[in-house]
């Protein structure tokens, strides 16, 4: 299962 | 803070411009996504701001005439490629995607991690600190510290938040400014300027 990262943060 | 201390006082004595470069650096390699992908206003605004203002005060130092008469060149000695080499390293053999934005976007999130360094060493070498300069320190330390309550907060709260290299990187980034909090706040108990030792 790939990890989603949601690229929000600063 | 640190544009405004410099355009105000014209003085960069210690300020560390390797710290400040290897922030250019990181902005620079992270948001990346700035030409391909969109968030939100706030997102970009602040991401601008971020590379704006770190490449503003590079140009102060560097350039200004008054302002780089007064950098502690033979002081601010850091040997920054030494976190440059491994950061970029890591960003190779530990990302999710074997991508150049990828691996360029965690080696970010690992130079962030380490870029404080130069700063904190140039710190301890200035016997005066200015409270300016060590009030610019703490808040980007601050920062950074409400980051772990921020992910606490979205762990908690959205389901499937994670992110380790982001996490393991943000907390050891925090724990490196421990002991300049620690004196920080010392010195502002007391109201003495700020010195770290040595």
């Amino acid at each position: 299962e790939k990890e989603e990262e949601k690229k929000d943060e600063l | 803070v640190l544009l405004l201390k410099i355009h105000a006082t014209k003085n960069c004595s210690g300020v560390s411009l390797k710290t400040q470069e290897l922030y250019a650096i990181v902005f620079v390699t992270r948001y990346l996504d700035l030409l391909f992908s969109f968030i939100s206003l706030y997102n970009t605004i602040m991401k601008l701001i971020f590379i704006g203002s770190s490449a503003c005060i590079i140009w102060y130092i560097r350039f200004h005439r008054v302002v780089s008469q007064t950098y502690d060149r033979e002081q601010d000695t850091f040997r920054v490629i030494f976190l440059i080499l491994p950061c970029l390293l890591l960003g190779i053999f530990i990302n999710h995607e074997f991508t150049i934005t990828e691996i360029l976007w965690t080696f970010s999130i690992y130079l962030e991690a380490v870029a404080i360094l130069p700063q904190l060493v140039l710190l301890q070498r200035t016997k005066n600190v200015d409270t300016l300069t060590g009030n610019y320190v703490f808040l980007l330390g601050g920062y950074r510290a409400l980051y772990l309550l921020n992910w606490i907060y979205r762990f908690l709260t959205e389901p499937g938040y994670r992110q380790w290299i982001v996490w393991i990187s943000g907390t050891i980034q925090t724990a490196i400014y421990c002991d300049f909090f620690y004196y920080y706040f010392q010195s502002w108990r007391r109201n003495e300027k700020l010195s770290l030792p040595s």
